[in-house]
């Protein structure tokens, strides 16, 4: 494994620690979508269906344990903990998750590697993934008053895609036979679509003001 | 063989 995927990797970790921390120290859950932490926990579970069947490290197998127990757990705390989910934003949180969740259905079994079950459901969690942001970034949008640790959640969950593809790229040029489109036009398109955002976030890191898209 | 090379990452 490279440095850039394992900094990938950190990154992702780091991102979900932060939101736990936001959940678990403040007891609130504003300005996170459900819809968004929904669909993540859908793509690590269509994502990791080998997780018993095919050894990879005790890394991956650690990691993959670790991604879907706190995905799981954050959908848990901001529908059931009767304290935390008095905060979440339910009113603006409105997207259409489901209307994500076909598409890409469909397009995982039109365009994968392989027409296996596996591997049209790790394809669908590539494309879900890839999009599964937009209701966080919708009602990023319309909160008015965005707390630091939501910025930052947002801010490292759109990095380790960024991390990842330097590695795509790294691993491109090491390995033989290492190509790999869907994952990599997957992982672009999750990027650019934090554009916007880290836009205005580099902006207001350097104006060292509070960020907040445009309307 | 079921593993393809994209599949050790997370």
């Amino acid at each position: 494994m490279n440095i850039l995927r394992l900094a990938g990797d950190m990154t992702h970790l780091i991102s979900v620690i932060v939101l736990l921390l936001k959940i678990h120290s403040i007891k609130s859950c504003a300005g996170i979508s459900l819809k968004t932490q929904e669909l993540y926990a859908l793509v690590f579970v269509s994502r990791y269906l080998n997780i018993f069947t095919d050894f990879i490290s005790l890394y991956n197998t650690i990691m993959k344990l670790i991604f879907l127990g706190t995905s799981f757990s954050i959908v848990w705390y901001m529908r059931y903990h009767k304290i935390v989910r008095r905060s979440y934003d339910k009113d603006q949180d409105t997207f259409r998750h489901y209307f994500l969740v076909l598409p890409c259905l469909i397009l995982a079994l039109l365009i994968n590697e392989r027409f296996t079950f596996k591997e049209i459901m790790w394809t669908f969690s590539l494309y879900l993934e890839a999009v599964a942001i937009l209701p966080q970034l919708v009602l990023l949008q319309r909160t008015k008053n965005t707390d630091n640790l939501t910025v930052q959640y947002i801010f490292l969950l759109g990095a380790y895609r960024a991390l990842y593809i330097l590695n795509w790229i790294y691993r491109y040029f090491t390995e033989p036979d290492y190509l790999h489109w869907i994952t990599w036009i997957s992982g672009l398109v999750q990027t650019i679509l934090y554009g916007d955002f880290f836009y205005y976030y580099f902006l207001s890191w350097k104006n060292n003001v509070k960020l907040q898209l445009p309307a | 063989e079921e593993n393809t090379s994209h599949h050790d990452e997370l």
